[in-house]
């Protein structure tokens, strides 16, 4: 049976489509099977696997809206062992369709059920907020991996995000823990992030991966030639950080 | 009459909550009166200006709600001229409940009037989403600023966003324009953030601001003592950056 994790963080720009395409292809290279959902409207996920968000269909959206199986909607990508759902632009309006229907932050949990079985990962990248998108990724996964920017911004909302997390737990998925919270962009050059990890250290001490992301223009470089840093530059700080990271989640699992 | 520019984006960490803080501490400081408005629920505006979003009562929550006039939301901060209309931990669930309400995206519009008379501008910082919030925003601007990361991965939303423009001009704010595109976080030591300017160039050349905006550290470092960078580092790179713009907004007017 898969386990099914959330990349969520409602701060933007934290790194949280940077992890989950770059965990699950470290993951996919170990010989895992992965399936990566993007549950994001922008469906950067989608495009930084090289594919085309105006042209996929179906969609997490369909599926979501009970149009398309989710086995009709997976897409191989490039990495062997690395599978997509793809996000579109109709997506951007589920938030609000989403609300009247029945079991609304039920949709995609049941959807994972019907394909778990061919995955021993699956990792749902979310969107910067704390909606009804995210709501459904927190009631389908076993975990959430909370990526936190070495900004001092950024550790305003850990905590807002750790009592959402406990809310989903009491009242909608009772399985759901926190996997770890993975400090990226992280600047030697600056004392800002070295304070901000001994911060989060201090507030979660259990939590905190050992692996720390650093700032690396290569990983902001791979999307656009829609490939994960694996297939972009192995050797950079950026690649071994996230091997680091899928090998710390499989020793723990 | 103010002017009341939105600043949104529905990509995150592209540089909203800065742009807001710092642009309208500049506008402040050459004599305008400026108020402020946090609509993201993270309240990263109201605490990069010092005050505690779990403190502030009423804040925009209660106004949007019809609990509370704007006025009595309104807090002065330590740079003269420049007001601030505080976000709180409540605004989290305003998208989901005013789903439901009447004029449900008019409701900062009508708030807005009742105090418009004592500002020159407002600046409305807007949350990583295109939902209700950001609707609201859109609807009671006269105009969009449109941070854009140096990044690869921010220019797919940019598209997006000038769509969803046009479609609240259309059918929401006949008056909403795009005021302009600011390049932010540009960092001359990598070729991704020059290709990306010369991309923005390219496919919106008469809406991009002439100022760009550098990577600098001292933006990110300002936040955690509650000031704007005016305030904290005025002969920083970054404040030189909002100082030109705030002067090339009040030429543009
Ligand atoms: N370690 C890193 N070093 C340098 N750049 C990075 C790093 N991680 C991510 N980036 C870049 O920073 C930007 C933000 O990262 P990303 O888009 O993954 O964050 P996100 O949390 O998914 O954003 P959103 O909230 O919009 O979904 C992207 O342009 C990405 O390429
Ligand atoms: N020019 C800059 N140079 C360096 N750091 C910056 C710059 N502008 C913003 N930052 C930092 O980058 C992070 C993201 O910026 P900010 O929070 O303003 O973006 P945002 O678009 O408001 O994010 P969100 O989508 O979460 O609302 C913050 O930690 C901020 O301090
Ligand atoms: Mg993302
Ligand atoms: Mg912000």
């Amino acid at each position: 049976m898969a386990r099914t994790y959330a990349v969520a963080n409602q701060k933007g720009g934290v790194g949280k489509t940077t992890t989950a395409i770059n965990l699950g292809a470290y993951l996919a290279a170990s010989g895992r099977k992965v399936l990566l959902v993007d549950m994001d409207p922008q469906a950067n996920a989608t495009s930084g696997l090289g594919f085309d968000k105006a042209e996929v269909s179906p969609s997490i959206y369909e599926v979501l809206m009970g149009q398309a199986k989710l086995a009709e909607a997976i897409l191989l990508t490039n990495r062997v062992g690395l599978d997509l759902a793809p996000s579109s632009i109709g997506l951007a309006g589920a938030e609000v369709e989403m609300v009247s229907l029945m079991a609304r932050e039920q949709r995609l949990r049941r959807a994972l059920q019907t394909i778990a079985n061919r995955y021993d990962y699956i990792l749902v990248d979310c969107p910067p907020s704390l909606g009804l998108l995210t709501l459904n990724s927190l009631t389908a996964a076993d975990g959430v991996i909370i990526p936190v920017q070495c900004e001092y911004l950024a550790l305003e909302g850990v905590g807002q995000l750790v009592s959402t997390v406990n809310l989903v737990r009491d009242n909608l998925n009772s399985r759901l823990r926190i996997v770890g919270l993975l400090m990226t962009m992280y600047d030697s050059r600056t004392n800002l992030s070295q304070q901000v990890v001994d911060e989060v250290c201090n507030h979660f001490p259990q939590l905190i991966f050992r692996s720390i992301v650093p700032r690396s223009v290569r990983l902001s470089e791979a999307p656009s030639y829609g490939k994960s840093i694996l297939d972009y530059d192995p050797a950079s700080k950026g690649a071994q950080a996230y091997k680091s990271l899928a090998d710390e989640l499989i020793t723990r699992d």
